[in-house]
């Protein structure tokens, strides 16, 4: 069975790996 | 018939804190079996699993933008559950119980919002959508 996911915001990776937003 | 996972890369480390959650180093491939709206994906690698923030993962096949909803200019109200201080220059700082518009949903979990005449990203999972007409 799948757990909830946390409650705190996913991090965001650093700007300089960040994948293209669209 | 057979349930295909999609399959992702990890584009940098993530270094888990909390239990439900799944460490992965960039380059790793990782099946994604549940995503959920506020940007955490249900990951399976190898024999493990956990969540992971899905801004760390880039589709193996392409990008995945099918998935994603179209920018919505006019905005859908929401109303913020819990204060948040940006911590990044494209981030927001809202209170709770403020008003934005959303106005584009991103898989990530980090929506565009629209507070005035300023916009910036903010964390899905601290917004909830409000009862009232735009």
């Amino acid at each position: 069975t799948i757990k909830r996911p946390p409650e705190n915001p996913p991090p965001r990776p650093p700007p300089e790996v960040r994948r293209k937003q669209a | 018939g057979p349930i295909i996972l999609q399959s992702y890369r990890a584009i940098a480390d993530y270094e888990k804190s909390s239990k439900t959650e799944l460490s992965v180093k960039a380059e790793d491939e990782v099946e994604v079996v549940e995503k959920d709206e506020n940007g955490w994906w249900f990951c399976q690698m190898k024999n493990k699993r956990g969540w992971v923030p899905a801004a760390y993962l880039e589709p193996l096949d392409g990008p995945d933008e099918s998935e994603e909803q179209d920018p919505d200019y006019a905005g859908e109200l929401h109303i913020a559950t819990k204060d948040y201080s940006g911590e990044l220059q494209d981030e927001l700082d809202i209170k709770k119980g403020e008003t934005v518009e959303v106005i584009h949903k991103l898989l990530d979990g980090w929506w565009v919002v629209r507070r005035g005449s300023v916009t910036g990203y903010f964390p899905a999972t601290y917004l909830k959508k409000s009862g009232e007409a735009v």
